[in-house]
């Protein structure tokens, strides 16, 4: 299908194509720190091109997502748009690139999050996440299933991995026997059959947590770190030794600038995605905290 | 909780936690120089401290740790669900002279395990899986030996791992968790789950990994659990968080394997509430193209 759409509109072929130079050049930029960052590791764990890191960050997945929010118009005109748009393709073809609605735009992401560490790579740190549980708190049938157990998912789940490996052995007596013993259409139809690529998500199907505020939405997270040298100074100047100096503290929450988020939806993150691409300072406080405030910068 | 038939409050809140990386020969006064293990340090600013130092290269000191556990459990234990935990609780490789063996890997899992155990457990002698806090621990490229080497299972470290977590991994899994030291907890039973993802199979360093479009690769049989996993968890209506150590970003995984992961995570939109992951040691956050992904897919097939 989308084979089909590509070849269809030349405009969203400019966008792959646009896309595709942008994968080469963030590939290219990618090796150079994948090279540095074993650089780093042969030597010890110390951080290396971590800025230069971020800022690549910033350069290739904020920045699509500020230039798709750039495109983002309300469902009645995108529509009348595209109507035009078919028209005007027949005569010539435009440069500019087709408007998304903002449903669109936030269903076709999904927010990978990646944790500060304990390890003093910067400053030792941890995440504690918020979410909604208000539609849970009062249901009297709470965890009771009416599912089959789990034992017998898992026990089928088992066979279906051990017979998908001897699928893969062309000499094996056992799939000789199955296949001829289930004919040769489906022998054909199950060696075209990848189990590993989903089918599209059936129409109909509301969004989820991460998409639309309900129960299980992540509402706010708090970000603790451990300040580790002013711990050590403490320590180190304090007479007493047994005074109980280590302590991790607050170092920011999503609710305040530059998150400002007031849940943690995906159509958040992209929003906020779209203003650390825009705002320089909202970036660089961004990043200070990435650092878990340790004051790292690149040599 | 249904199994243990106990009461339990939901608090709306749980803890992630990554990339410990407890050193056993972390010496305090040491130089940083050396890794903070041994020698007499050049200078002021190469001492190693007490509680670590940030961005010196050393690992964290055990008592860092410690200290961190502890503090958890007296000012969070109490006021979370669960807690989300992916990975590599070992030092790192970079000594010469003290090269990391599989014994030493494996020890110093079991200490933190049985730390987290006697953290978050419910202290009963009877059921040892009975946990007022679920644990969600997942396997971190430093956690194998070799460093980011992990064949698919079963095999020696699969079960070595289910030996160690046994007390968190559910017993009806041992088979599954064998071949792919993968498995799913019900952290709210019937309503939330958790999957502890082996993203190693997924992850290019790895150089048993190939591709994910084998059969016999072992990110093919990953994502194949996957599938099934999500689809069960969609049938019975319930949410998953999805976890792991490495994340499913470009630079991490061979293409098919990340073209297919972030795939599922987009067909799955209606039950995946996010993706926690660590390695990285950057706190940030990187947006998926499920869209993109999937013409990738096409693409490349």
């Amino acid at each position: 299908e989308p084979y089909s759409r590509v070849r269809e509109g030349g405009e969203i072929a400019e966008e792959e194509e646009d896309d595709d130079d942008d994968d080469e050049t963030n590939l290219n930029r990618i090796l150079g720190h994948a090279m540095t960052a074993k650089e780093a590791y042969l030597m010890g764990a110390k951080p290396s091109n971590k800025e230069a890191y971020m800022d690549t960050v910033r350069d290739t997945h904020y920045r699509k997502v500020w230039n798709k929010l750039q495109r983002v118009e309300s469902e009645d005109t995108v529509e009348s748009e595209n109507k035009n748009k078919k028209k005007k393709n027949k005569k010539k073809k435009k440069k500019k690139k087709k408007p998304i609605t903002r449903q669109e735009l936030i269903e076709r992401y999904s927010i990978v999050n990646i944790g500060g560490s304990v390890i003093p790579t910067f400053n030792p740190a941890f995440r504690i996440w918020e979410y909604n549980i208000s539609d849970i708190a009062d249901e009297s049938d709470f965890g009771i299933s009416k599912d089959k157990p789990w034992d017998e998912f898992f026990e089928s789940l088992d066979k279906i991995m051990e017979e998908s490996l001897l699928e893969d052995e062309p000499d094996s007596k056992n799939i000789d026997s199955r296949i001829s013993s289930e004919g040769s259409d489906k022998k054909k139809k199950r060696k075209s059959d990848d189990k590993t690529v989903p089918v599209e998500m059936p129409e109909g199907y509301g969004l989820g947590p991460a998409y639309v505020p309900q129960l299980f939405t992540p509402t706010r997270f708090v970000q603790f770190y451990a300040d580790l040298e002013k711990i050590n100074k403490e320590y180190y100047s304090s007479l007493d030794e047994s005074k109980d100096v280590f302590k991790y503290e607050v170092e920011y929450t999503s609710d305040e600038k530059p998150y400002s988020m007031d849940t943690l939806t995906v159509g958040s993150y992209l929003d906020l995605a779209g203003r650390l691409y825009e705002d320089n300072p909202a970036w660089e406080q961004y990043v200070e905290w990435s650092f878990a405030s340790s004051g790292y910068k690149d040599d | 909780d249904v199994r243990s038939g106990k009461d339990k409050k939901l608090h709306g809140r749980f803890l992630h936690i990554t990339d410990m990386h407890p050193d056993s020969y972390y010496v305090e006064g040491t130089s940083i120089d050396a890794v903070c293990h041994s020698g007499k340090p050049d200078k002021k600013n190469d001492v190693a401290p007490k509680f670590g130092k940030a961005m010196s290269g050393c690992d964290s000191p055990v008592l860092l740790v410690e200290e961190t556990l502890r503090w958890v459990k007296e000012n969070l234990r109490d006021k979370i669900d669960f807690v989300i935990w992916t990975g590599d609780n070992v030092r790192h490789d970079n000594d010469r002279r003290n090269p990391r063996t599989e014994a030493q890997i494996f020890d110093m899992n079991d200490i933190v395990a049985t730390k987290m155990t006697e953290i978050f457990s419910a202290g009963n002698e009877e059921d040892p899986r009975d946990f007022d806090v679920s644990v969600i621990p997942s396997l971190g490229n430093n956690d194998v030996f070799p460093h980011n080497m992990f064949a698919l299972g079963p095999t020696l470290q699969t079960r070595e791992y289910y030996r160690l977590w046994k007390n968190f991994v559910p017993q009806q899994q041992q088979r599954i968790f064998d071949r792919s030291a993968s498995y799913l907890t019900e952290v709210i039973p019937g309503r939330l789950a958790v999957l502890s993802i082996n993203t190693l199979y997924l992850f290019q360093a790895n150089p048993l990994v190939d591709n994910c479009n084998s059969k016999k690769e072992p990110g093919y049989q990953l994502l194949l659990w996957l599938g099934y996993v999500l689809e069960e968890l969609r049938h019975r209506g319930m949410k998953v968080w999805l976890s792991g150590h490495v994340p499913p970003i470009a630079k991490n995984f061979d293409q098919s394997c990340y073209d297919k992961f972030t795939l599922w995570t987009h067909e799955y939109r209606d039950i995946i509430v996010g993706g926690l992951y660590g390695h990285m040691n950057v706190d940030h956050f990187i947006p998926a193209d499920g869209k993109k992904a999937r013409k990738s897919l096409l693409r490349n097939l």
